[in-house]
């Protein structure tokens, strides 16, 4: 998942 | 967590303030667009939907509430707040964007959503957030033309607009130096390249209004874009 992998950008 | 990235968020919210101070101590929303930080708002509020189902960290989850609330605050300023909301130039504001903004992004956000098959195997829920968060990437990398455009009407730029497109252009600038430091330190970091095209023309964009502005700053003069 997209969300997953860039998470901790804003 | 590194430099680069630290650094885009600073400059993020640093043009923030700049452009919150600017309203509350000038009391003045001339050449400000609504529309550009309405999408701003639209954005936040798509991106930021996890929230409420994932904590990553106290910086990510304070950083998140902090750009909804300052966009929505700009937003109230501008539309309500007396009397900021008298001076905001709306016959000059007139970038349709829900036409040209929000109804491609959400297009091409659905397409690339069903195409790339991201979501396949996860709940609905799941996938509405997914399809939400790839329509804000996409609209965040050009919430900034109804400004750019505002501007273009105007003869002179003041030097706070100026430095509110500078930090705001430093912000994804420096969020592709954060991309390549990733892919070269981080091992398993994937690439997003919806993610990567739309930093990266949200940069030029930026960056192509600074050169101007600076060309005409140098110069002296007046300031108008090429039409």
């Amino acid at each position: 998942l997209v969300m997953d992998e860039v998470k901790d950008e804003l | 967590m590194n430099v680069f990235r630290l650094c885009g968020d600073m400059s993020h919210v640093f043009s923030i303030v700049v452009l919150l101070l600017r309203l509350r101590v000038a009391k003045n929303a001339s050449g400000i667009s609504l529309r550009t930080h309405e999408l701003f708002l639209l954005v936040f509020l798509t991106r930021y939907t996890d929230l409420f189902t994932t904590y990553y960290s106290l910086y990510n989850s304070c950083m998140k509430i902090a750009y909804i609330l300052s966009t929505a605050s700009i937003v109230y300023m501008i539309r309500l707040s007396d009397p900021i909301c008298t001076t905001y130039d709306k016959a000059q504001d007139t970038f349709r964007h829900w036409a040209f903004a929000v109804g491609p992004c959400a297009v091409l956000a659905t397409l690339t959503h069903f195409i790339s098959g991201e979501g396949s195997g996860y709940s609905l829920f799941v996938n509405i957030q997914e399809l939400l968060w790839t329509f804000s990437i996409y609209l965040e990398s050009i919430a900034i033309l109804p400004q750019l455009i505002l501007l273009q009407r105007y003869r002179e730029v003041e030097n706070l607009t100026g430095n509110y497109i500078f930090f705001m252009g430093s912000y994804r600038a420096l969020y592709i130096l954060n991309w390549i430091y990733r892919t070269y330190y981080e091992p398993g970091y994937r690439h997003h390249y919806v993610a990567y095209f739309c930093g990266v023309l949200q940069t030029l964009l930026y960056a192509d209004f600074f050169y101007y502005y600076m060309q005409s700053k140098r110069r002296g003069g007046r300031f108008s874009l090429p039409t």
